[in-house]
């Protein structure tokens, strides 16, 4: 193989402008997809379509004349099409070829625009015949595969995809969904009534959900309520579990059979997804960083999940109490937080655990207590009966923010 | 067998625009034998075709095939 340069990024995404007379768009649309698909499965890759503005590799067909290219076409045969190494992103098809797919007439667009997709992420021509960058196209091949030589190429600009996230993602056998969109339902009060889900989330912030919204938890009480889609756009509300996972910086969202993938606040291409090795409508998650493990709750059963590895899912769920005990089943939320605990919130308690994932003495306590509502509603605790201002407490006297301005919320495109 | 000034003229370009023939930047456009010859050499050996660095039924119907608009940047170096 021969190297021509690289993309100093490996999430990239792509525009087709124009399609040949020959194909319908869903066709086109199928080959060219399935083309970047071929690079993605075997190079840290990803490749997300766009259908406006700019993409970063854009892909249109054009004949003897173009007003946009300098290198033009030569009719039917011959060059059948050309790109931009990178970081250009051009990729041109000859609209005079007949482009097809599934057949040995015509040519095939999926393998040249894989070809050229190649060249678009810096792979010269190969000397071998066979591969998919040798120059000269070989023909159409039902059960096409990338040549040694072309894996060789594409990782060494770009290095291996992990194995185990491939399989992970092919497990899942989840289907893309269209992103829900609604009217925002009533704005909660964060110091009564119980959260649908709790993370401590990028950044080290503590975030509490409920209903169609979202606001952090600081030593100086809840901030600002804001809307879940504000921050995290296209996820909905009234979700049923969230899980941050420090170990792949991504937050997994959970409500109904859906699930959705966000590094940071940007969703994670093809998700929303749905999900069928774990039972809907979960309670809460959890990742629990002894194991870097993420836990799914339901009724009282929970699974283990390894984000990164090949998980056998048949063997739960598992009942909650013999690994969490003491704590009740059917939890509202739970999580890991930064002081090492673990806790699980249900109602209007909250229960925090110890290393031996016992719950600890004194607990349950009133969730007001958790959320610094002291100052506002004193807070009595369910167990003892003392009022416990919240600036007292030990434990959340660590929450990293003191901030309780809207600084505290990332904006959505931060 | 001698190629006629047609046949010539087309496969001059075809090496030209694929990257096997350097045009000099001085002088005249003609080309010396030995570096067609090269670069035919070159094009069958990058083809996987019997190295002659002559102009054969094998090497004509190669170039007649569909191909890529990029250049090959193979020479003997890089062949090595």
């Amino acid at each position: 193989y021969l190297l021509l340069g690289h993309w100093r990024k490996k999430n990239l995404t792509f525009r087709i402008f124009n399609v040949p007379s020959t194909l319908s768009l869903p066709r086109v649309r199928a080959a060219l997809h399935q083309a970047f698909k071929y690079w993605s499965s075997v190079a840290p890759l990803t490749f997300r379509e766009v259908k406006a503005g700019w993409a970063d590799i854009r892909l249109s067909f054009h004949g003897r004349q173009s007003l946009y290219c300098s290198n033009t076409f030569d009719g039917p045969g011959k060059v059948l099409a050309h790109a931009d190494i990178p970081e250009l992103g051009s990729i041109h098809f000859d609209k005079d070829e007949l482009w097809t797919e599934g057949t040995y007439q015509g040519v095939n667009l999926r393998i040249i625009a894989a070809h050229e997709v190649g060249h678009a992420l810096g792979l010269g021509h190969s000397r071998y015949t066979q591969a998919l960058m040798a120059p000269v196209y070989a023909g159409y091949q039902p059960f096409f595969k990338l040549h040694p030589d072309d894996v060789a190429g594409i990782q060494a600009l770009y290095g291996k995809r992990s194995p185990e996230t491939r399989d992970e993602e092919e497990e899942t056998e989840m289907l893309t969904v269209s992103p829900v969109t609604a009217k925002p339902g009533p704005m909660p009060n964060p110091c009564s009534g119980e959260v649908d889900a709790m993370v401590l989330g990028p950044r080290g912030k503590t975030y509490a959900f409920k209903g169609d919204y979202v606001w952090t938890v600081t030593d100086s009480g809840p901030g600002p309520l804001f809307q879940i889609s504000a921050l995290w756009e296209g996820l909905p509300g009234n979700l049923d579990a969230a899980v941050y996972s420090p170990r792949t910086r991504r937050t997994h969202f959970f409500k109904g059979n859906k699930v959705w993938r966000y590094v940071d606040f940007k969703m994670s291409p093809g998700f929303p997804m749905k999900f069928n090795r774990v039972e809907p409508n979960l309670d809460a998650a959890l990742y629990w960083p002894v194991n870097q493990k993420v836990f799914l709750f339901k009724g009282s059963g929970y699974w283990q999940w390894d984000e990164l590895a090949r998980t056998d899912l048949s063997r739960y769920p598992k009942p909650i109490k013999e690994l969490f005990t003491g704590v009740p089943d059917r939890p509202s939320a739970a999580m890991s937080w930064q002081d090492g605990q673990v806790y699980f919130f249900k109602g209007k308690e909250y229960w925090r655990l110890n290393q031996q994932l016992r719950v600890a003495k004194g607990y349950p306590r009133n969730t007001t207590h958790w959320m610094h509502c002291g100052s506002q509603t004193p807070d009595t605790n369910s167990s003892t009966g003392d009022v416990t201002p919240s600036t007292t407490d030990t434990v959340l006297g660590t929450t990293p923010s003191t901030m309780g301005s809207t600084l505290d919320i990332p904006s959505a495109t931060d | 067998r001698a190629l006629g000034p047609t046949e010539k003229e087309a496969v001059l370009d075809y090496l030209l625009q694929y990257g096997y023939l350097q045009k000099p930047l001085e002088g005249a456009d003609d080309f010396r034998l030995e570096d067609i010859t090269e670069a035919l050499r070159t094009f069958q050996e990058a083809s996987g075709l019997p190295i002659s660095g002559q102009m054969d039924d094998a090497t004509r119907a190669r170039m007649k095939q569909p191909r890529c608009g990029l250049e090959d940047p193979f020479n003997q170096k890089s062949l090595k």
